[in-house]
């Protein structure tokens, strides 16, 4: 459950470097 | 076209003016208003350099997420948004939003066309399932980002191969996926795979 988390949040995270997104 | 469009206050939305539209031209121009040959498409400078002034960006971030139930990843991209003060646009599997406002009695593609339509947001979250894709396909064209953080599972393995397509072709962007998941590596390895961004834990 933990690593869903984690994955979840480093998606999140490179989509918004992708989108300038600070 | 162009629209006519009569109103006693531009600045406000039709539906707070009560706004009509008296007249629809098949070949419009604005120009037309002062003809000058020398100054050709200078009207719509104006117009285009106030609507989409130089060096800002015309599209809001829009991104779609490919996953079923509740999603970790839309809280997460939804915590970036908001930690910008970003005004947030949200379709789920479970409610659709605008900021903190819930917007009741609205379902699938029309649930999207709610979000993506809103003038207030600033930025909009998309999630979709292989199953609603399959089912009623998308209510939009382009997006700026996919993610994908699993291989679908409940559809037959062709027909989750066209849906990852359809879905995937939208993004002008990006496609950021979880490297992990082996189905979805090997299926990103048959691809084109230029704007693909792989995620991974290890």
């Amino acid at each position: 459950k933990e690593k869903t988390e984690q994955m979840a949040i480093l998606l999140a995270l490179r989509a918004a470097e992708i989108m300038d997104i600070p | 076209a162009g629209v006519d469009f009569l109103t006693n206050d531009i600045t406000k939305p039709y539906w707070e003016t009560g706004g009509k539209i008296c007249e629809v031209n098949i070949q419009a121009g604005i120009d037309g208003m002062s003809p000058d040959p020398e100054n050709s498409g200078f009207h719509f400078e104006q117009v285009f350099s106030l609507m989409f002034p130089e060096g800002t960006r015309t599209a809001i971030p829009m991104v779609v997420i490919l996953e079923d139930g509740p999603s970790k990843t839309v809280a997460a991209l939804n915590d970036v948004f908001k930690s910008q003060n970003l005004m947030v646009g949200r379709k789920t599997t479970t409610e659709v939003s605008i900021g903190n406002n819930l917007l009741v009695d609205v379902m699938g593609n029309a649930a999207s066309e709610a979000v993506l339509w809103n003038p207030m947001i600033d930025a909009a979250i998309i999630q979709e399932t292989a199953k609603s894709i399959e089912a009623y396909g998308l209510a939009y064209s382009v997006s700026e980002c996919v993610i994908l953080p699993r291989m679908p599972s409940n559809n037959d393995p062709e027909t989750v191969k066209k849906i990852l397509s359809t879905l995937t072709q939208t993004a002008v962007q990006a496609v950021v996926y979880n490297t992990d998941d082996k189905q979805l590596s090997d299926w990103v390895r048959s691809n084109d795979q230029e704007r693909y961004y792989p995620v991974s834990l290890t």
